[in-house]
Parts: C-alpha cells; sequence; structure tokens
C-alpha cells in the first residue's frame, strides 16, 4: 500500500540514514564496542602492585571499573537504558549531526573508605563518595 | 606477566583491553592519576609507616593506627580480615560501642575524614617549675586541607591498673589547654575536661577536645599543646606514671595520641588532567 510503499521510502531513508550514523557510529566507536552493549568493565587498581603498601594500611586496592559499549537500539533485555535514551537513539538515528547519541555512563555509585598514613605519620581515615561504579546504563 | 594477553580471547569478552605489565614511566603515570583522585598532591613517605612485619599483622600497629583501622572496619562495616584477637579489650569494645550506639555510628557515618595525631612531644618535663607533676602534649594540626570543619576531636590516653597504695583510691584526671607560657611567671592553663577513675581501672581514656582543636586548626599560632595532671581524691599532685597513665615511652600499642572527625564544607572537584 501507499503507506507502506512511503513507509519503505521512509525505511530506505532510515537504513540510508542509518547506515550514515552507522557508518559514523563506527568512527566513534573503537572497533571493541562496536559488538558490546553498554556495560560495566570490571578493573582492579592494587595498591600493592603500585608499591604503596608502606603508606596505605587499608584496603589493599579497589575496584575503578569503568562504563564501556554501545547505546544502541533496539535494546535487549538485560541492558538498563532510560527511555530518555531510547528516544534519544531515534532521533539521533534520524539527526545524527544534530543530536548526539545516548551515551553509556554510570546509573549507580559506591563509597569507599581508604586509610592510610600522611608524611608526618599521621593516619587518615578518607571517604570517598561515587568512588566505585556499581552499575552502568545510557543516558 | 610481561606478555600481551587480549582479554577477549581470554574471557570472551570484547572490552579489547590488553593486559601486559605497565612500563615503568606507565606506572608513574598511573600513580599520578590515582593520588590525584585520592585527592592527594604526593606519594606520602611517612618515617613511621606500615613495617613489613605489620603489613601483614595489622594486630601489631601502633596505638594511633591501630584505633584507626577499628573506625575503618566499622566505617566500612566489614572486617578487613584483620584478626580480633590480637586487639585489647578496649578496642574490641571501641568498635563494638561505635557499631551499636546510634548517636556515635550516625556521627562516624557523617565524618568525611578522620585523622589521628602522634604527640610531638619528644621529652616528658615530668616536673613543672612548681614541682607539679604533670604530662605534656603537643599536635600538629596545621596540614589540614581546606574547607575540612572538626566536627569532633578526643585525646586518647592509657591507664594501667594500679595496686598497691594507692589500690583503693580515685583519682582525679584532668586536661588542660596551654593559653600562655611565660619565662618568668606560671603557664596559663584553660581546663578542658576532666575523668574520676579508680586506681584499679584499666583501659584508654577519652577527652573531649572539640573547642581547643577547631581553634588549632583557624589559629595555629594558638596550639600551645595540652598539659595532664592527676590528684588523688585529697587534692595531691602525684606522679602521672605512678597513676597508671601510659606516656609516650609506653607499649606502641598503648600510646597517647590525639584523634579529630572532619565534615568537608565544600565539595573537591578534582582538577581534569
Amino acid at each position: 500500500s501507499a503507506t507502506s510503499k512511503r513507509k519503505n521510502q521512509n525505511r530506505s531513508r532510515y537504513t540510508q540514514s542509518q547506515d550514515v550514523s552507522r557508518v559514523s557510529s563506527v568512527t566513534d566507536y573503537n572497533s571493541s564496542d562496536l559488538k558490546t552493549a553498554c556495560r560495566k568493565h570490571e578493573l582492579y587498581v592494587s595498591f600493592q602492585d603500585l608499591g604503596w603498601q608502606d603508606w596505605i594500611i587499608a584496603p589493599k586496592g579497589y575496584a575503578a571499573n569503568y562504563c564501556g559499549g554501545e547505546c544502541s537500539f533496539p535494546l535487549n533485555a538485560h541492558m538498563n537504558a532510560t527511555n530518555h535514551a531510547i528516544v534519544q537513539t531515534l532521533v539521533h538515528l534520524m539527526n545524527p549531526e544534530y543530536v548526539p547519541k545516548p551515551c553509556c555512563a554510570p546509573t549507580k555509585l559506591n563509597a569507599i573508605s581508604v586509610l592510610f598514613f600522611d608524611d608526618n605519620s599521621n593516619v587518615i581515615l578518607k571517604k570517598y563518595r561515587n568512588m566505585v561504579v556499581r552499575a552502568c546504563g545510557c543516558h | 606477566q610481561g606478555s600481551l594477553v587480549n582479554s577477549s580471547r581470554r574471557s570472551g569478552m570484547d572490552s579489547g583491553f590488553l593486559y601486559r605489565r605497565l612500563k615503568s614511566h606507565e606506572k608513574r603515570e598511573m600513580q599520578k592519576e590515582i593520588l590525584s583522585i585520592l585527592g592527594l598532591p604526593h606519594r606520602p613517605r611517612p618515617v613511621h609507616g606500615l613495617s613489613p612485619a605489620q603489613q601483614h599483622q595489622p594486630g601489631k600497629l601502633n596505638s594511633a593506627p591501630l584505633f584507626m583501622l577499628d573506625l575503618y572496619n566499622a566505617m566500612s562495616g566489614q572486617e578487613q580480615g584483620v584478626d580480633t584477637k590480637g586487639w585489647s579489650q578496649s578496642h574490641q569494645l571501641k568498635v563494638k560501642s561505635l557499631l551499636s550506639s546510634p548517636q556515635d555510628s550516625a556521627f562516624l557515618n557523617d565524618a568525611d575524614m578522620v585523622m589521628s595525631f602522634v604527640n610531638l612531644v619528644e621529652y616528658d618535663k615530668e616536673l613543672s617549675p612548681r614541682l607539679r607533676h604533670h604530662k605534656e602534649f603537643k599536635f600538629n594540626l596545621s596540614q589540614i586541607p581546606e574547607g575540612e570543619a572538626v566536627t569532633a576531636a578526643e585525646f586518647r590516653i592509657y591507664k594501667d591498673c594500679v595496686m598497691g597504695s594507692f589500690e583503693n583510691q580515685t583519682f582525679l584526671i584532668s586536661i588542660y589547654q596551654v593559653l600562655a607560657e611565660h619565662r618568668t611567671r606560671d603557664t596559663e592553663f584553660f581546663l578542658l575536661d576532666t575523668q574520676t577513675v579508680w586506681a584499679t581501672d584499666e583501659g584508654w581514656l577519652e577527652f573531649d577536645i572539640t573547642a581547643t582543636s577547631n581553634l588549632w586548626v583557624m589559629n595555629p599560632q594558638h596550639n600551645l599543646g595540652l598539659h595532664l595532671s592527676v590528684e588523688t581524691k585529697h587534692g595531691q599532685n602525684i606522679n602521672t606514671r605512678a597513676a597508671g597513665l601510659v606516656g609516650r615511652d609506653g607499649p606502641y600499642d598503648k600510646q597517647p595520641f590525639m584523634v579529630a572527625f572532619f565534615k568537608a564544607s565544600e565539595v573537591h572537584l578534582r582538577t581534569t588532567r
């Protein structure tokens, strides 16, 4: 039908623009992210590996996780994305140069405490808020 | 170790993160970055840091780091693998009190930073010019990061059990802030806190010095230290050691120290690098 034809035309424009945006998105992502949906990547900083065990009393290190991956559409079931991100993805696909892509960023952060000596051998217990990424999602 | 291992091959994930040993300049860069995240201008080089033995047995820590580790465990809500057997009874009680009393633990959780200070007085002039027994203590509070306000501070000194002639006695222990020292006349003091204890009592005594600590942070030139003296119930001034009080020459896990709790008045934004 006309509508479906128009839809096809639209779709071809979509797919065209999508291809364009796909091309642009390929350049935006380094190769590894292309296949990975947005998620948390584990990374651990060991104070001992850094040779700091003479002045850091606790902990032995901390989880320096980071978020990486693509906020693509359609979203698969387990990926955490807000409706805004879904709409933004769609609009971005129509106007890639005007509407930024939703970004993969932390959705939950935890604090850690670090116990260490200062230069005068005093002891400092410091709380670092929002230090550890617990979950990622598309914003 | 030293080989290029592409983690995607190893664990099937495609983060493309390469695992290999860092070169020395990369390691230095990484250290600088993490120090910056921790808000430290450089890597501290404490003279009395953690000895190799203490790194593996926290129970061998000096009194202040040991107390701070109690707070750390109370704050992070789980034991960091420290065997509490090594803790003195009072330390275990302290952690339990920090966790149990709602006021204390809310107080601890509210703090952004807790800091313990080593006593800078090298020698104990036990007798004052007027032959009064006393102990002197001094702490350097001039290195506090900008914008940190003291919400509470306490001076902690350990008391051993005393038997013999004082056995059924009580002692009045007083802590003073030194206001001014004069060459030709007596030192001026301001009474901060007193406690009455039995000669046979044993454990950590805590004296509230919050107001004084705030003054010292704001005006370091007023920081002339603390004096502590002991009297019997008859008002007789006695030697602090005879009363069972442990000084800086006592066992390393019972030496006196000061601890202060801070709340940041502004958010420290890390400069981008």
